[in-house]
């Protein structure tokens, strides 16, 4: 695509773009401006992941980004029972054990590695200072936390589908969880 | 490894590990205590805790210097702590990938230890606001390590993204100073990371974003991660720091920082990796799925 080589880009290197020192209304601008350089960047990386995994006639679906998983905030992880994600890796050299933590609403996944591997996982709740902090913007309940490894300057592609049933049970692994008043 | 306290008078210190990494949190006060390297045996004294500085609002009889966007004055040298009552820790959770320490310090300052394993870093998920404003004290909230380290007064930052620079308490390398700002004076940029060290240990911290950071006692490093404060700093902005947010009453910071102990000889090395593996980290996307794994292979 013609797009993946527009220069995009969401960088602001003033200190009133990231210290404070400006007024509301101009930090209110720096940040929409930021966010549209991300949009942007988006776009450009959809593109060219789409053109790596593309096989035949079958386009794959579009990319879709989620910028607030801090706050565990993802509309594709917490309302699909089945999702791929994608992890591009910019170093030169191999990423191993590098975690994602992804918002979902299930209480059980199983996450396929590239190879068609299973993949350890382990379920956390979301914390009642992350619901508070979201607000109204997310209602995922738990967080899929797994380990992800990308060769270098490549991508990897995890399928993830919600459980149903014992059998993929093995795959959750156990944890303690201990409330201490 | 987990020990949990069962009641006041049998409480027994929070233990969680890696195969790198023991971190042990104090029984009575939950606060992080002791860092152990398993690899290395390195041992760290260190209680890590989150303070306010209470902002100027101009005091001073050369100069009316407000606390400001611009500007960082606390009105007094010594921090103010954020406790609670009793322990700070409200859960742990262990698991073979994860093992998690929750604390809560305030309404407003909570904190999430983490060790993942394989790694050999420790993450700290700090959370902090909306920085409360009803008695009109405007405060700079830091989180400060204080450890058993001697380190002479010196520690290290990267400031201005360039090369890793000494610095030394009170101190600057080419002119006498004459310091009239104890704290703010001895504050220096921070774009990735700032370390203390002595002979055989090296505690470094990773930011997620730039910050002001400091030793001001031997064997201390703090950051600043959030402040709020009511009257403008005379530099030109012409408006108080104090940003309500989306929801009206301040705004919360959400960040990590990246806990390492290492031996001097081995940090340099290891800090940079673990840097470049946060600041180029892997970009993720997302695609609902229809196909089943063969399929989309």
């Amino acid at each position: 695509s013609s797009q993946t080589f527009r220069e995009a880009m969401a960088v602001a290197q003033h200190h009133d773009a990231v210290s404070g020192t400006e007024k509301q209304h101009v930090a209110n601008d720096y940040a929409m401006r930021l966010h549209a350089g991300a949009v942007e960047c988006q776009e450009v990386v959809s593109h060219a992941l789409a053109s790596k995994m593309k096989k035949g006639s079958v386009d794959p679906p579009a990319a879709q980004f989620c910028s607030y998983l801090n706050i565990s905030i993802c509309a594709t992880t917490e309302e699909n029972d089945r999702f791929s994600v994608t992890v591009y890796n910019p170093l030169a050299r191999q990423v191993t054990g590098h975690y994602l933590r992804l918002p979902v609403n299930g209480q059980s996944y199983t996450v396929s590695a590239p190879n068609g591997k299973p993949v350890q996982t382990q379920m956390l709740k979301v914390t009642a200072q992350t619901a508070k902090v979201r607000g109204p913007r997310g209602n995922a309940t738990s967080e899929l936390v797994f380990p992800v490894t990308v060769e270098a300057l490549g991508f990897s592609t995890y399928l993830i589908t919600k459980a149903t049933g014992r059998a993929s049970r093995s795959l959750f692994m156990p944890q303690v969880e201990t409330n201490v008043v | 490894s987990m020990m949990i306290p069962q009641s006041p008078m049998m409480r027994e210190d929070t233990e969680i590990h890696n195969e790198h990494l023991s971190l042990i949190f104090d029984s009575t006060t939950g606060l992080l205590k002791t860092i152990t390297n398993l690899k290395t045996k390195l041992i760290l004294n260190v209680q890590q805790a989150f303070h306010w500085y209470n902002s100027s609002t101009g005091n001073n009889d050369d100069s009316t210097q407000k606390s400001g966007a611009y500007i960082f004055r606390p009105n007094d040298t010594e921090p103010l702590p954020i406790t609670t009552k009793g322990s700070v820790i409200t859960k742990v959770v262990t698991g073979e990938l994860v093992q998690e320490v929750h604390q809560v310090f305030s309404d407003w300052v909570t904190q999430v230890i983490r060790l993942y394993a394989g790694q050999r870093y420790a993450e700290l998920e700090w959370t902090v606001g909306p920085i409360p404003f009803k008695d009109g004290l405007g405060k700079e909230i830091i989180t400060r390590f204080d450890s058993d380290m001697q380190t002479d007064n010196k520690f290290y930052t990267d400031s201005n993204g360039r090369e890793i620079l000494e610095r030394q308490l009170n101190h600057r390398l080419t002119w006498k100073l004459n310091q009239t700002e104890p704290v703010a004076g001895n504050y220096y940029p921070v774009n990735s990371r700032i370390f203390i060290k002595d002979k055989s240990r090296q505690l470094t911290v990773l930011t997620d974003r730039s910050q002001g950071g400091s030793s001001l006692k031997n064997g201390s490093l703090e950051l600043m991660v959030h402040r709020r404060m009511f009257y403008d700093d005379n530099f030109g902005v012409g408006e108080a720091l104090n940003e309500s947010g989306v929801f009206g009453d301040g705004l919360v910071a959400r960040g990590k920082h990246y806990l390492m102990l290492e031996s001097p000889a081995d940090s340099s090395q290891l800090h940079r990796n673990l840097g470049e593996q946060l600041y180029m980290a892997p970009a993720v996307s997302f695609t609902p799925n229809t196909f089943s794994t063969q399929d989309w292979s």
